[in-house]
């Protein structure tokens, strides 16, 4: 009599946590733009065997955007979900892994992500402010201020703009823009970059040279700027936490066999 | 013409009494919300 096949995997198993694990570090490494994404839910998982000790597995999870740029040095588990009322960004993502010998790795993955409706925010907190378009004038005009304001106070390497993270717009009570922006270091001093800013070149794609500001320009009822922006190669590495440990499952790193 | 006929009521009888504080295991997807819902 042919053995009854195992029964299927629930979503909250200790091996659909594993196997959601590594996709979510695989998909957090291929990623050079935004935010680090943290796992809110396993919304499906298939195993289809191929043969002994060997297996597909195809997963569906529900990601949330983090605080912790992409280029920042913190690992997942320390950094913090963003809030619902900070107008959150959902991914939904399909990965494709394999499962060989108890080793998990990659196959393929795709994913889309998304802000929450406006109306939703609005139903549970009516001042909040939302999500600005990247484009939007206010949000560029306030990044370049606070660029150009930081450079000039700083005497260390003169930093350019490497992307918009986040940008919102608060209308009432005061009229107030605040963005999140990635930078780089270049190899031009702030004092070299006045006399030709154009000479000024990213210096090599090293996480040290990243950083990311965060500034806050009031332009109502009085103007002012805030700018704080942080370089990662001046700050303390945290230390990696090791991946967490479920039993008969060993881990690979992901990422060569991306198809 | 189409006559409607009772359908009679499943049998009660088979049904497997559960133990007291039994509670049913949760559905096997979608997992647990670690967050928040959109």
């Amino acid at each position: 009599v042919p053995a009854a096949p195992p029964a299927p995997l629930g979503c909250d198993d200790p091996e659909s946590e594993a196997a959601a694990e590594v996709a979510l570090n695989y998909i957090n490494g291929q990623s050079h733009h935004g935010y680090k994404f943290a796992l809110n839910r396993i919304e499906d998982i298939r195993v289809v065997p191929q043969g002994p000790n060997n297996d597909i597995i195809f997963l569906e999870l529900d990601l949330l955007e983090t605080t912790c740029p992409i280029l920042s040095p913190t690992p997942l588990a320390n950094c913090t979900v963003r809030s619902f009322a900070e107008h959150a960004v959902e991914g939904d993502c399909d990965v494709k892994l394999q499962k060989v010998d108890g080793i998990l790795s990659v196959l393929a993955s795709k994913c889309h992500s998304h802000a929450d409706s406006s109306e939703d925010i609005r139903k549970v907190c009516p001042d909040c402010p939302l999500l600005a378009r990247m484009n939007d004038t206010e949000v560029l005009e306030t990044v370049s201020a606070a660029l150009n304001d930081y450079n000039s106070k700083t005497t260390d390497s003169y930093l350019r703009l490497l992307e918009i993270g986040r940008a919102k717009i608060q209308y009432h009570p005061g009229h107030v823009v605040v963005t999140e922006f990635a930078v780089g270091a270049t190899n031009c001093s702030a004092q070299e970059a006045k006399a030709n800013v154009g000479a000024c070149q990213l210096l090599p794609e090293d996480q040290s040279n990243f950083g990311f500001c965060t500034a806050v320009m009031v332009k109502a009822p009085s103007q002012d700027l805030q700018v704080d922006c942080q370089l990662y190669g001046h700050q303390v590495p945290a230390p990696d936490i090791p991946l967490l440990s479920w039993p008969g499952v060993t881990y690979a790193h992901p990422g060569q066999d991306t198809s | 013409s189409v006559a409607k006929r009772a359908v009679p009521e499943a049998a009660q009888h088979d049904k497997v009494p559960r133990p007291v504080g039994f509670v049913p295991p949760p559905p096997p997807c979608p997992g647990r919300i670690r967050y928040f819902d959109i």
